[in-house]
């Protein structure tokens, strides 16, 4: 993951 | 998930139903300021437009859609509803917070990770939360003797905000490649807004006062 597409937070 | 990442969500549901249990159930809004409550509802409605593009967990649409439909719901009863709108401190809540949605936008379109309309929208979103808590901390400001839900729902914003930054360094240390620097600079930022606001709520706290903030 690199960082940028990986929206697991609200 | 960790365990500060699951306290930051469990602190930021609980201030929203102390939030919804004070104006649902008291049916008053006194010290509340819709101007931040406003923010917040388009902070998540830019922020969560990726429930129809992508899935990550059940947790995660649950809460996307909790946090959306409690915004509006709340912004619905300071507005229109005939009882609670009457203690709205709508005098007192003067915050310009139109001006705080511009410099936000243009800051998204200069600094992203990627120039596309969801991408951009998000990095909006994050820089608005960053400083949408204002208008309320100005509020408090103004008003004398605030009341204990209030400055209760406050307390546990700021709490969300403190463990998710514990949450961020836990996953700099334990996953590989994890690091954001938009989503933790504009987070270091908002929690430092809450510094002066912990010290008199736990000030008072101690004294067993009412919170008062200084002029």
């Amino acid at each position: 993951s690199s960082g940028v597409t990986d929206k697991d937070e609200l | 998930m960790n365990i500060f990442r699951l306290a930051g969500d469990m602190s930021h549901l609980f201030s929203i139903l102390l939030l919804l249990l004070k104006i649902h159930t008291i049916k008053s809004c006194a010290g509340v300021s819709l101007k931040t409550q406003e923010l917040y509802a388009l902070v998540f409605a830019t922020r969560y437009l990726d429930i129809f593009t992508g899935y990550i967990s059940l947790y995660n649409t649950l809460m996307k859609m909790f946090f959306l439909w409690s915004s509006f719901t709340i912004v619905w009863y300071m507005r229109y509803h005939n009882v609670v709108r009457r203690s709205y401190d709508k005098d007192q809540d003067t915050f310009r917070h139109y001006f705080l949605i511009l410099p936000c936008f243009i800051l998204a379109l200069l600094v992203h990770e990627k120039f596309t309309f969801l991408e951009v929208l998000w990095t909006f979103s994050l820089y608005l939360e960053a400083v949408a808590i204002l208008p309320q901390l100005v509020l408090l400001q103004r008003t004398r003797n605030v009341d204990n839900l209030t400055g209760h729902y406050v307390f546990f914003l700021g709490a969300y905000r403190s463990f998710y930054i514990l949450n961020w360094i836990y996953r700099y240390f334990t996953e590989q490649n994890y690091y954001k620097w938009i989503t933790w600079i504009s987070g270091l930022v908002q929690t430092a807004l809450y510094a002066d606001f912990f010290y008199y709520y736990v000030k008072s706290w101690r004294n067993s006062e009412r919170l008062q903030l200084p002029a």
